[in-house]
This record gives C-alpha cells, sequence and structure tokens, in this order.
C-alpha cells in the first residue's frame, strides 16, 4: 500500500536527521505512481501533485518525527477536499421530479435507473421509468423486466424514432397517474459522437429534467477526463453515480470526473441487483484509490 | 534542416504523459522512458523520432497473424464469449456471426446469458438479423445446459461455427469464476479440444483493471484472445500492452461501432499509430 510504500522510503533515514527536500520528493514520486496505477487521470494527477507537494516540502512532513504519515495525511486531506461530501440523502424540489441518466455505452445507466426507481419507492415516492433509449436491441424490454421487477410503470413507445417525443409523452401520462419522479434511460453514446450528443441536448432542452446524472464506469481509465469534460459541457450536469464498485477496480477515474466537472458524487452502484445501490462516501473511496 | 530537442528529463516527462494517457500503465510508461533516457542521453532528437522507436517496438509486441480465428476442419468451431458486464461481448457475437456468415458460413449462437434482464431477447433480435440458429434456455437455466445445448445443435446441424454469449461478471466474484469454468468444460466433454477459441471481451475505455480482468478470466477459462471493443470512442486501449507482455494474450478483433459489420481484425501497426495520435 501506499502508506507501506511511504514508510519503508523515509524508514532509512530515521536517525539520520532530518529529512531532505529530495527525500520527500522520492515520496511524493510514490503517491504519483499510486494515483496513476489507480487510474487517476494524467492531467489530474498533475494538478492534484502541485497541491500536495507545497504542502509536503512545508514544515509539517519537512520536521515531522513521522514524516511518512505526515505526508500520507496530505494525501489524504487534499483527496477528501477534491472528492467532496459524501451524501446521506438524495435532494428533490418538492412535487414532480425528472431524472435523466446519461453516458457511454454498458456503463449501467438502465440498471441504475431501477436501482435509483427502488431508492425512491423505499422512500415511499411513486417512480415511473422511461425507456428513451430507441436504440440498442431489446433496451425497452430490458428496463420492462426491471420495472416488473420492483411493481414500478415504465412507460415505452412501440415504435417511436424520436427519444423527446416518449419523453415528453411520459411525463404528461406521469403526471395524470400522480407519480412523484421519472427517470428517464437514454442510449449510451461517445461523448465524441456530435449527432448523438447533439440528440441528448435536444432532450435536455425541451424535456427539461431537474436533475441530470452521468453514470460513469467504475473501471474507466485515462478517458474519463475526456468523456466526463464533454458530457458535462453538453449538459451541465447535476451528479455523478459511479458503477460496478463491487469489484477490484481502484475507482480513480472517480477523482477526475469530480476534478473536470465539479459535480457532486450522489450515488455508487455496487452489484447487479436493484438494491446495490450505495450513497457516496468519501472516506471509503479515498482509501480505495490509495489503495 | 528541423531543430531537434536534447533528450532531458523534461522532454522525457512530456514522452511519459503520452504514454500513460494511452492506459498502458505507469510501471510501462517508465520502463519505456527509463530505457530511451539510457539509450538518447544527452542526444538531440525530434519527438517524432523518440515516438518512432517506441512505436516500433509496441507494433512487434502486439503482432497478431492475419487470421485471428482459424476453423477447424471437422465439425463446429466452438467460441466462448466472457468479459465484465457492459463490455460489449452480445454485440461483438452479433459482429462475429455476420462476419463468418458474410463468409458463407453457418452459425449457431447459445444464448448463455440465462441470468440478466432481457439478454436473451438482445441476441435473438441480433441472431434473426444475422439470419442464424439460436439456442435459448429457460429463464434462470444453467448456463452451461445451454452452452451443451448450443454445441449439441451445432454438430447435428453441421454448423461451421457455434458462439456462446456468457453473462457478463466482474473476476473477483468467485462463484461466477466458478460458473465459467464449468461452461469451458462441458463444453470440453463434447468436442474434445472445445472450445477452440475463448475470447475476452474488453472494454477499450478501461483502465488498469482490465489486467485483473485478463488475468481472472485466463485462469478461469483459458482465454486464447481479446476483443477489444468501443475504439470508436476516445479512449486508446493500451492496457492490451501490458496484457500482452505479463499474459502474452493478443487482441483478435477491435469493435468500432454498434452495428454488427462494426468489427475489424487487429492489425498492430493501425493500432499503435493511432494510441500516439
Ligand atoms: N457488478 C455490477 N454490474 C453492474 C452494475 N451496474 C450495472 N451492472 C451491469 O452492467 C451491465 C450493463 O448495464 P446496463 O444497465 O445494461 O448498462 P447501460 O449503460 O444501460 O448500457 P447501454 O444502454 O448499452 O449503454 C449489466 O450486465 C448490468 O447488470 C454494478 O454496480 N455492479
Ligand atoms: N460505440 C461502441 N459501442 C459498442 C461497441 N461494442 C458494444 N457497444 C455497445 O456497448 C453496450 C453494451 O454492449 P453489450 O453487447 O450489451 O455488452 P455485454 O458485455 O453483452 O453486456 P452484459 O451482457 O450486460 O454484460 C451496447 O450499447 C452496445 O451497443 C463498440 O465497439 N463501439
Ligand atoms: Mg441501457
Ligand atoms: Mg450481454
Amino acid at each position: 500500500s501506499l502508506q507501506d510504500g511511504l514508510a519503508s522510503a523515509f524508514k532509512s533515514l530515521r536517525g539520520k536527521g532530518k529529512l531532505t527536500e529530495s527525500n520527500i520528493r522520492e515520496g511524493l514520486g510514490l503517491v504519483e505512481q499510486t494515483l496513476l496505477d489507480a487510474d487517476v487521470s494524467f492531467s489530474v494527477v498533475q494538478e492534484f501533485m502541485k497541491k500536495v507537494t507545497e504542502k509536503a516540502l512545508g514544515q509539517r512532513v519537512l520536521l515531522a518525527l513521522n514524516p511518512s504519515e505526515q505526508l500520507m495525511g496530505v494525501v489524504h486531506e487534499e483527496m477528501l477536499e477534491l472528492l467532496g461530501k459524501g451524501e446521506d440523502s438524495f435532494d428533490l424540489k418538492k412535487g414532480f421530479n425528472v431524472l435523466m441518466l446519461c453516458g457511454l455505452q454498458g456503463s449501467g445507466k438502465t440498471t441504475t435507473c431501477g436501482k435509483l426507481g427502488k431508492y425512491l419507492q423505499d422512500k415511499k415516492l411513486k417512480p415511473m421509468l422511461v425507456a428513451a433509449d430507441l436504440q440498442r436491441p431489446a433496451a425497452i424490454e430490458q428496463l420492462h423486466v426491471i420495472g416488473k421487477q420492483l411493481g414500478i410503470p415504465v412507460y415505452s413507445e412501440g415504435d417511436h424514432k424520436d427519444p423527446v417525443k416518449v419523453c415528453q409523452n411520459a411525463i404528461a401520462k406521469a403526471k395524470q397517474e400522480e407519480i412523484d419522479v421519472v427517470i428517464l434511460d437514454t442510449a449510451g453514446r461517445l461523448a465524441i459522437d456530435e449527432e448523438l450528443m447533439q440528440q441528448l441536448k435536444e432532450v435536455d432542452r425541451k424535456v427539461m429534467p431537474d436533475q441530470v446524472m452521468l453514470v460513469v464506469d467504475g473501471m474507466t481509465g485515462q478517458d474519463a477526463v475526456n468523456s466526463a469534460g464533454a458530457f458535462n459541457k453538453a449538459l451541465e450536469l447535476n451528479g455523478v453515480i459511479m458503477t460496478k464498485l463491487d469489484g477490484d477496480s481502484r475507482g480513480g477515474a472517480l477523482l477526475s470526473v469530480r476534478h473536470v466537472t465539479g459535480v457532486p458524487i450522489k450515488f455508487l452502484g455496487t452489484g447487479e441487483h436493484l438494491n446495490s445501490l450505495e450513497y457516496f462516501r468519501p472516506e471509503g473511496m479515498a482509501g480505495r484509490i490509495l489503495g | 534542416k528541423k531543430e531537434g530537442r536534447l533528450i532531458d528529463d523534461e522532454f522525457l516527462s512530456e514522452l511519459f504523459a503520452i504514454l500513460v494517457k494511452t492506459d498502458m500503465g505507469a510501471g510501462p510508461a517508465n520502463t519505456i522512458r527509463n530505457r530511451l533516457r539510457k539509450d538518447f542521453r544527452g542526444r538531440v532528437v525530434e519527438m517524432e523520432e523518440l515516438l518512432g522507436v517506441v512505436r516500433e517496438e509496441l507494433k512487434i509486441l502486439l503482432e497478431q497473424p492475419e487470421t485471428p480465428i482459424e476453423l477447424v476442419s471437422e465439425g463446429p468451431t466452438v467460441i466462448l464469449v466472457v468479459g465484465v458486464n457492459g463490455s460489449g461481448k452480445t454485440t461483438s457475437i452479433a459482429k462475429l456471426s455476420q462476419m463468418f456468415i458474410d463468409r458463407g458460413k453457418k452459425v449457431v449462437l447459445g444464448a448463455g446469458d440465462t441470468f440478466r434482464a432481457a439478454a436473451v431477447e438482445q441476441l435473438t433480435i441480433w441472431a434473426d438479423r444475422a439470419g442464424c440458429d439460436i439456442v435459448k434456455g429457460k429463464e434462470g437455466a444453467d448456463p452451461a445446459s445451454v452452452a451443451y445445448g448450443a454445441v449439441a445443435k451445432a454438430i447435428e446441424t453441421e454448423a461451421d461455427v457455434c458462439i456462446i454469449d456468457t453473462a457478463g461478471r466482474l473476476q473477483t466474484q468467485t462463484n461466477l469464476m466458478e460458473e465459467l469454468n464449468k461452461i469451458h468444460r462441458v463444453i470440453g466433454k463434447q468436442i474434445e479440444v472445445a472450445p477452440h477459441e475463448v475470447l475476452l471481451v474488453l472494454d477499450a475505455t478501461a483502465g488498469q483493471n482490465a489486467i485483473s480482468q485478463a488475468k481472472g478470466f485466463s485462469d478461469a477459462a483459458e482465454c486464447t484472445g481479446i476483443v477489444l471493443t468501443k475504439l470508436d470512442g476516445s479512449a486508446k486501449g493500451g492496457v492490451v500492452v501490458p496484457i500482452r507482455q505479463q499474459f502474452n494474450l493478443p487482441v483478435k478483433y477491435i469493435g468500432v461501432g454498434e452495428g454488427n459489420r462494426d468489427l475489424l481484425v487487429f492489425q498492430s501497426n493501425e493500432f499503435v499509430d493511432a494510441l500516439f495520435e
């Protein structure tokens, strides 16, 4: 672990007087390597290391009796600062709400729509899931199966080609049926696909969801800065949900997404089952990223 | 005459950044940087020249024969497709079957994902589009029995290729890796050297975790190659470099879109050039 790495890097210096700047830089090299190994994007690591280096070369680490722990403390603090506050509730405005989920192909949007539906249902709200992915084979069917498992209504239209129309019709129906929250499942798309990003902007503009959330795969590597940046630029995200964190991926992409969008992390997906949704706890993720 | 730059630490840091951003990992990027520092120290070169050196060795490392999958002369060639959730397995199977059908081969598909919502429906739509047979089991059926049924059907109908889909799973899910191992063994009982190919489907947006995926899936199901998907995006997929170095697992095909003809045979030259674009 990084903690052990720093401890052994500085161990040989004990008793030889105080640490030098070059000793600290060796420790900083280990920190940088750890972050890159954890899949934090290169430019984000650079920015992060600037802040850490400034603090690390100060009195606190240089003159400490336990420099490796002090350096670890600096890194930990900077990371918690970047990750932002944890959540212990999901804030919806009073009355009727529309949530829209978007992201790259296969990131876990459809499943997460189901999980959010269950979460709201457990909070005694009436959700409706909307099958606005009109492109992937059996995407509509997938959402219907999920809705049926949860006893949550699913709105879909058989032969529509326009996701805007489907969403608008869904919302109209939801209001008639006293639904509290409408959750829009959109098709996965590449951030560099101009036509599909334009389509998403159209949905956002015409449907005006109260919250737009980016669903990011927990094993995403360096590309996280590119895709998150592009989606945020197109839609002004309200939140991020990171999925598939039940595996052994370090999840460094979370730091990249935070750095490039500044948007809060609302939830973490921790399994395929519809109850596998957790609030974001920064301490847990910091420890995971730092290994 | 173009002016080069002195190979100093700043120059090598720029190179390191380019390499890391491909997702090859800090370790391999460092190894390359250190070796170039040793071989080129104090010389004046263009960044292009240095990258050219790196390109060449990566092209050689990642080289693959022209025909990634050789069909066997007797009986169906059985291909098992595995990988983590959402990586592109089902869609890649659609592409592979279309590719074989375009070559006049007879294909049978096995809908081995008996777990995920509408997984069988999804593959069935692709089978209908390609015009090939598909073997399904009841919902929640043992995937090994579906695999068995698909291979049996392929033998019985003298199909050339049998491709078996499996549910997405994480390499850390021990019971699910056990299940994959069982599917592999069941197929092997029907046709001695089958499955002839076990393709690990890797998402090009994946970072270093792909290495853990390669290890886990290879241990469970003896992978023979990789299908690297979503290369039509901005992700580079450079993690296949350490995977090739550590497991000698080659990339056989790349996915470049969501349609059933968006599959290309892996060409190491083009792939490596794209890494540095
Ligand atoms: N292990 C695990 N699997 C997940 C998680 N979230 C989603 N999945 C799985 O990931 C795969 C993809 O999920 P989908 O919900 O279909 O993803 P999507 O973003 O809607 O995909 P597209 O619509 O094709 O872009 C499925 O196998 C899901 O069961 C998670 O938190 N953990
Ligand atoms: N752009 C792009 N999208 C792809 C590619 N391959 C697959 N996809 C998309 O990725 C998403 C997931 O593909 P699937 O084939 O369902 O993935 P899977 O591995 O079978 O998923 P699970 O069975 O849920 O684990 C779908 O939206 C596909 O259209 C590719 O090469 N390029
Ligand atoms: Mg979906
Ligand atoms: Mg599938």
